[in-house]
C-alpha cells in the first residue's frame, strides 16, 4: 500500500518541515525495539526555502537537479524518470557528516550519523519561480504527481513537505498525496487556521483530488509551562478526537539547533545508539511508532 | 512624509505578524514620557489567515467589508473610497474590550484597553481567493496601492502585515510601500532565508517599485538561554550592521498568549498605565522608539 503524505499547513512556522524531516528519518532508518521496521522513504522538498534539504546539511551549489526541474520536464509523452533527481543516502550522509563535521573539528563524526533507507528530491531558491512558470501550464496541478509516477512503487513511503501556503506547489503535493498530515503549533492563531484548512482540504477533495484523506493531526512545539499550549491541544483534540497523534512534540532548543549540525534531531539524539535523552527526539521516534502503527490499520 | 512599511518575510512564523500589530499600537498611541509621540496609524491585514484582525479580538462575522473588497473593487476611472473599509479605533477598542471581558468574566475590563489613534483594514478567509482571482486582471500588482490612494495622506503610517510567501498579494504591499521593515527570527533557517529575500527586494525594486526601500530588520523571539539565537543574531548584524535594530525582541510567553486576551501585548501591558513588566511589550515599546528615530532622520 502506498504511503503518499503530504506534510501540510499554510500557518507559518508550526513544524512542517521539522516534522516532514524527522519523520522520513524515523520512518526510514526504523528501530526494530521500538517496533519500527527500517522502510524505503522518498522525502520531498516542495518549498522554495529549501529548509527540509538544509536541514540534512546539503550543500547546494552540489546539486545540479532539484523539484523545479522535475516539475518543469516537459518531456511530452514521456514521464521524467524521477531517479535522476534524487540524492541518494549515500550522498546525503556525505553532506551531514561533512557539516556536523565543520561544526564540530575537534571531534569525531559518530559512525552511526548517517542514513541508509533515506531519499531527498531538494528544493532551491529557483523552486519561486515554479508557481507562476506553471499557472498556465497544461496539467499545472498534477506536476508532481506525474513526476513521481516512475518511482512511486519503489517507496513505501513518501513524505512532501511544503510551504505556507495553498498556492499551486501545495496543491501539487494535495494532487499527488493520498494523505495529509497536519502539524499544529498549540499557540492561538492555529485554531482559527484549522478550520480554513479543512475547508480547503473539502475544495481539493472536490475538485482535484477525491482520494485525499486526513492521516492526522500532531501537536508541535508544546510548551508545557503555559496555559496557552494545554489550551489549544484540548481544543484540538474536542474538535478532531483520535485524529489527533497521542503523541506531542515539546518544545525543545536541541530541535532548533539541529539543522545547524546538519542532521535532524532523531539522527543526532537517536534511541538506537544510546537511547534518546532530547525530548524533542524522544517524540518524533513514538510519532514514527505511532504513524507505523496507524498504517498497519489501513 | 508618509511612511508606508511592508512588514514582510518569506520564512513563517517569524513574527510578521506580532511585529506588525505591536509596531502598529505602539507608534498609533505613543507615550511622550518615552519620546513616542501619538499619530494616525493604519494596520493592514493582507494576509487571508488574518491574524492581525484576530490580534484585537475582531469577531469577523461583525466585518461587512475587508481588504479582498478593495482589492477586487472594479469602479474603473473611479479609485475605491478606503474610508468605507475600514475598522475606526472605537470599533476596534470595543472588539478588543468584548473579547478581554469574555476572557475575564469576574474581572474589570481596564480602562486604558482601548485605541484613538489606530485604524485596521481587517481581512478574512475570502482573502484567499484573491491571489487567482487577481492573477489576470490588469494592474494587479498596484491593486493595494490604488486603493490606499484616497487616504494615504490622512495617516502618518501605514503598516502592512504580509502572508509568508513572495505571491501577489506580498507583491501588492511591496508596491504599495515605500520602505520595509523584516522580522527574523533568530533561528538557523533565517540566514537561508535572507538571502533570498534580499534577491527579491532587488527584483521588486527593478521591476515593480523603485521607490521601495529596507527600513529595518527586527530580530524577533530571541531566546536568550540558547547559543543559536545569539549565533544568528551576530550572522545577521555582521551582515546588515546598523539596518538592524538595536532592539531585539524576546521570546515570552505572554506575547503568544496576548491574541486570546484579544489585544497585543503592549496594550495589555503598557508602560503609560503603570511600566510595562513584560519582556516583550517592554522590547516593542523600545522598538517603536527606534523606529520614530529613525523616521525623524529620513
Ligand atoms: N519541537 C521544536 N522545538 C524547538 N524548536 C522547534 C521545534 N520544531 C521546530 N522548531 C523550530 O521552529 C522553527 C519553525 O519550524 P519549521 O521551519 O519546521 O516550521 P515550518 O512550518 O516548516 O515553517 P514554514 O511555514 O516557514 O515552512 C524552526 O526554526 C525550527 O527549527
Ligand atoms: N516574542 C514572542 N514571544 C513568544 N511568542 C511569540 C513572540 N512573537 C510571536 N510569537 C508567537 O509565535 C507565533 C508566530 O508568530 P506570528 O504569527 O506573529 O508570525 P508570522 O511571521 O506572522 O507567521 P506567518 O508566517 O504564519 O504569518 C504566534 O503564535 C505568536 O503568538
Ligand atoms: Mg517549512
Ligand atoms: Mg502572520
Amino acid at each position: 500500500y502506498k504511503m503518499v503524505i503530504a506534510c501540510t499547513n499554510q500557518k507559518g512556522g508550526c513544524s512542517k518541515t521539522t516534522t516532514a524531516v524527522n519523520l522520513a528519518t524515523v520512518l526510514a532508518e526504523g528501530n526494530p525495539k521500538m517496533g519500527i521496521p527500517p522502510r524505503k522513504v522518498l522525502l520531498v522538498d516542495l518549498d522554495p526555502q529549501g529548509n527540509a534539504s538544509t536541514s540534512f546539511g546539503i550543500d547546494k551549489s552540489k546539486i545540479n537537479r532539484t523539484v523545479y526541474d522535475l516539475l518543469m520536464n516537459d518531456l511530452g509523452e514521456e514521464l521524467p524518470v524521477l531517479e535522476e533527481y534524487l540524492c541518494h543516502p549515500e550522498f546525503i550522509s556525505d553532506q551531514i557528516r561533512a557539516t556536523w563535521t565543520s561544526m564540530y573539528p575537534d571531534k569525531k563524526c559518530p559512525k552511526k550519523l548517517k542514513v541508509e533507507n533515506l531519499w531527498l528530491l531538494p528544493s532551491n531558491i529557483q523552486l519561486s519561480g515554479a508557481e507562476i512558470e506553471l499557472a498556465t501550464r497544461i496539467g499545472r496541478e498534477t506536476r508532481l504527481k506525474e513526476g513521481l509516477a516512475s518511482a512511486i512503487d519503489e517507496f513505501d513511503y513518501i513524505i512532501i513537505d511544503t510551504p505556507p501556503s495553498l498556492g499551486l506547489l501545495t496543491i501539487n503535493a494535495l494532487a499527488a498525496a493520498n494523505w495529509i498530515l497536519i502539524p499544529v503549533q498549540t499557540e492561538y492563531y492555529a485554531l482559527e487556521g484549522m478550520s480554513s484548512l479543512m475547508n480547503s482540504i473539502k475544495l481539493i477533495q472536490r475538485r482535484i483530488n477525491p482520494h485525499l484523506k486526513l492521516f492526522g493531526i500532531a501537536l508541535t512545539m508544546y510548551d508545557g509551562r503555559t496555559g496557552l499550549s494545554k489550551f489549544v491541544a484540548d481544543e484540538v483534540r474536542k474538535y478532531f478526537e483520535d485524529q489527533v497523534f497521542q503523541t506531542v512534540v515539546p518544545r525543545s532548543t536541541r530541535v532548533a539547533e539541529a539543522p545547524r549540525d546538519g542532521a535532524p534531531i532523531t539522527l543526532l539524539d537517536n534511541p538506537h545508539v544510546r537511547g534518546s535523552r532530547n525530548k524533542g527526539s524522544k517524540a518524533y521516534w513514538s510519532l514514527g511508532r505511532e504513524v507505523h502503527g496507524r498504517v498497519q490499520k489501513i
